[in-house]
């Protein structure tokens, strides 16, 4: 599987549609202090099944929704959506018979989240199930946030074990 | 559980210790599990002796060196079960320019392992020019998000 | 207990809203006491409001834009009783470079008010051209420190 | 009270003695990770009665000592003295007869810990008082140690207004 492409829509403060593409090597992101950077990690890792909203820096889920500013109204729902070749088929057994996967995760206010897989809706265990390798949670290894290498250096022995489930 | 956890233990031990090698250019390091007999209960710890230096558990050592040891760990379970894309936000702030190098190092050194896709959030002149390409997050509207492409001649130029 | 409390977070939420819109060149920001009606038993919550942006809670902001919010008002605690002499140890790591110049524009505002020393301890460039004067730290013998002076010429070719 | 020079001896990394001569204005630290620029931070607050080894980033008291390293023994004691100009005379009360004051704290191993003031001994609340203003302690604003500040920023409302009672 190679993820290909990340698009944004309403998420946080890129209210407007926003295609990241990702290419292999190393691709970096820079901007001043609080220009969005960071949000675009909160929206993989959202798109990847997050249900917790303290780790999306939010105190509700619809905080991820774009709460407007100053000359552009608050919107009403937010989108992530996540392009994949699998043309060397790769993925989870059911998901293999794709050569193409785009997942999409929506948020609307007083509805809630659902997800789509290739246009056709999915649960949440479906998408869950797809990223199982990719292991998007707080102590995940392929998702490094802001102050989390902090956090690890300051968790006592017990706590700081959990890094290693991942690789069990 | 317990054959699984160790297994795992021993082969990320492996890696965490050739991969601290290589970041301080010398010295040696290790895991432990400690506080308890049975790996399901024990608690892990870190021992580290950077060159030049005494043996010490992570929390002795400094702010930069307790930075690249973890992303040494950190890396070590990655590559136990490489995923298809590694995000990483910041990581680089407390490192000098040495380390910066050697962080760089060891992500091309991940490249070449396996396949996956890096994107690395940083604010490091050296990191930068490290990258293979480069995005611009702005907000020309206050409050709005835009990306834009940054053309990595022009990095080039900002540091020269 | 009460009394002293009261007028001690008054006179720190003054300074700090001072503070908090000379760093973000605008905004404004406010300090709360919540959870309880009793300031002995309350909670403190520091409400922001960056240029452009929406009212939130500090954990709401980037990294950046807290760490500069800490800042404003650990100075404000600071101002309230000036001592002789402060300390800081990389608290700039996570600011960009024109939130660099704003920090260092504090240092020298509050150089100004009091008669306080300030060390400052950094890996910043332009941190490093806006001091009076610099120490270096190196390990020539591994293991052990010894403390060199730096001269600021020769820092300012660093970056030039 | 205006501080005037830090000397350490045998301190952790610092076991030759060493002069940091303190000018007004902004004095800048620099160099590479692990050559011992917190050390001096930490040298500064175990100065000012610190008793808790865990903020002097040491197991017990006497991890401040130097510990030996390849060609270069362990020393059996550290030291670390303020030089103050008191010309002013702006000390606390009993301390202010004295136009230069000097506060020397020295660990030895297995005996512990002593103060000394212009050369005689004092106790550790003695030299408390003179330092009240400095507040050195954990949520001290004239001391801010290397990661404080994300500590900080992760505390609940109820902890964040330790802060206040400094100014209070
Ligand atoms: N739901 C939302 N609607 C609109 N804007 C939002 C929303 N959630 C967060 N933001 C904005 O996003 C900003 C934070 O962005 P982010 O954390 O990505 O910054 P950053 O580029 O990582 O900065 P730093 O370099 O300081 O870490 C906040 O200042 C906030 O204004
Ligand atoms: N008692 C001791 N004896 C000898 N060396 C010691 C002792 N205590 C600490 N050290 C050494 O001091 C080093 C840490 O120094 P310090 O934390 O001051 O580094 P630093 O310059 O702040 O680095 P960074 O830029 O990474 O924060 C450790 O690597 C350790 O080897
Ligand atoms: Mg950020
Ligand atoms: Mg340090």
């Amino acid at each position: 599987m190679d993820i290909t492409k990340l698009r944004l829509l309403g998420f946080k403060s890129f209210v407007d549609s926003t295609e990241v593409e990702i290419l292999p090597g190393l691709t970096g992101i820079v901007g001043p202090n609080g220009c969005g950077k960071s949000n675009i990690i909160d929206a993989f890792q959202w798109l990847m099944g997050e249900s917790r909203p303290s780790s999306m820096r939010a105190s509700g889920m619809e905080d991820v929704i774009f709460a407007g500013v100053e000359g552009r109204s608050p919107r009403n729902f937010a989108e992530v959506t996540l392009e994949i070749d699998n043309s060397e088929q790769k993925a989870a057994s059911e998901f293999n018979r794709h050569k193409e996967i785009e997942i999409t995760r929506k948020i609307t206010r007083e509805i809630g989240s659902s997800y789509r897989l290739n246009g056709k809706e999915v649960r949440a265990r479906d998408v869950q199930t797809l990223f199982a390798d990719f292991s998007s949670g707080s102590n995940s290894s392929s998702l490094i946030k802001q102050g989390q290498i902090a956090e690890l250096l300051n968790m006592k022995p017990k706590d700081r074990k959990k890094i290693l489930e991942e690789a069990a | 559980g317990r054959q699984k956890l160790t297994e795992a233990f021993t082969e990320v031990n492996r890696t965490f210790q050739t991969l601290f090698t290589r970041l301080f250019q010398g010295g040696k390091a290790e895991l432990a599990l400690v506080d308890s007999t049975d790996p399901l209960e024990a608690g892990l710890e870190i021992m580290c002796q950077p060159p030049g230096k005494k043996v010490t558990t992570i929390s002795l050592l400094s702010g930069g060196e307790q930075t690249l040891t973890a992303l040494a760990l950190i890396f070590a379970v990655f590559l136990s079960n490489p995923s298809p894309i590694c995000l990483m936000d910041e990581v680089d702030a407390p490192l000098d320019d040495a380390n910066i190098e050697k962080y760089c190092d060891i992500l091309d050194f991940m490249i070449n392992e396996t396949n996956t896709r890096f994107i690395v959030i940083t604010h490091n002149i050296i990191t930068i020019t490290r990258m293979d390409r480069l995005f611009g997050v702005t907000m020309m509207e206050p409050g709005v998000s835009q990306l834009v492409g940054v053309d990595l001649t022009r990095a080039e130029e900002l540091i020269n």
